[in-house]
């Protein structure tokens, strides 16, 4: 089902909620940008990271690569550790609300657990 | 393939599931419309397995409820409006599944063909979130369907090896099932994977 013709121009306001994540592309450890709490937010949001005490913050600390490891891992990305241009890239993608990771003990799949062993 | 902790699955008794479209559920697509794509959808796994879904109209003799749904719908995990997420779903035996209402979902027809960018067809993320609704996790295989993302305007609604293997473990086989159709593979991929 597409819009009919004539309507008017709704592209603007189908922005991504993620679309800031672009901003962090080349960001690694011992990097504080702003905008790496929110992306902490979305790590913790699919299980990588747990939910922090009080707030993010914006410093690319030791936990932020380790769940940047396992996040690339788990969608086929070359696991550096860090926010590369094609681990953004997937990060923006539309994507199912249920996390990858639960409660620290479900992943997502052998392929996973096998490379982890 | 992956389950969820403890692997809940729905009881071996109960082969037949009832799912009901909520009535106060937010989009103009029509019901008619909504009835055959979401027939469709739990029809790629009930070919796969022993289990079967019926449509029912009221929600409560539904074992799982499918709405629409914006922003914060009560559930603790608020719809953030076009993309982001596009639904979630409970595991078994919850029964629930939402839609993000403000995603420009296409529901029949060629959604490659659509004039939004952002158009996402509502067959695909169907047949993913009937994943959920029946034990299974995300897979890191990205050809499944299991696989968490899916690219705006692409359909995906073909069930891969690594789904089938994942939900037959659960609940069998179905015997008349077919095996799954390998995806398409242009000469140009095929020299580009070697």
């Amino acid at each position: 089902r597409t819009l009919p013709e004539g309507l008017p121009d709704i592209k603007p306001l189908l922005s991504n909620p993620w679309s800031a994540f672009q901003n962090l592309s080349g960001c690694h450890f011992g990097d504080e940008r702003q905008g790496l709490a929110r992306l902490k937010d979305y790590l913790s949001r699919f299980g990588y990271l747990p939910a922090p005490p009080a707030k993010f913050n914006d410093m690319f600390d030791a936990d932020m690569e380790t769940a940047i490891r396992t996040y690339q891992h788990n969608f086929g990305l070359e696991a550096t550790g860090q926010l590369d241009a094609a681990t953004v890239a997937k990060m923006m993608s539309p994507r199912c609300g249920v996390a990858d990771i639960i409660n620290g003990t479900s992943s997502m799949g052998k392929t996973v657990h096998g490379r982890n062993l | 393939y992956s389950y969820f902790p403890g692997s809940p699955s729905w009881p071996r008794s109960k082969k037949s599931l009832r799912y009901a479209i909520t009535a106060a559920t937010e989009t103009t697509i029509d019901r008619a419309t909504l009835s055959r794509v979401f027939a469709s959808a739990f029809a790629r796994w009930s070919a796969a397995t022993t289990l079967n879904f019926t449509e029912t109209a009221s929600a409560s003799d539904a074992d799982i409820t499918i709405g629409f749904h914006s922003g914060d719908h009560g559930d603790g995990e608020a719809f953030d409006g076009p993309l982001g997420t596009l639904a979630h779903a409970f595991s078994p035996t919850d029964g629930r599944f939402h839609l993000d209402a403000s995603e420009a979902w296409v529901a029949g027809g060629d959604v490659s063909r659509a004039s939004l960018d952002a158009a996402v067809d509502l067959e695909s993320v169907a047949v993913h979130e009937i994943g959920h609704l029946l034990g299974l996790g995300h897979s890191s295989v990205e050809g499944a369907i299991m696989y968490p993302t899916i690219t705006s305007r692409t359909q995906k609604v073909e069930l891969a090896n690594d789904d089938v293997v994942g939900i037959q473990s659960l609940y069998g086989g179905n015997p008349n099932f077919k095996g799954v159709t390998p995806p398409a593979t242009s000469s140009e991929e095929t020299h580009s994977a070697a």
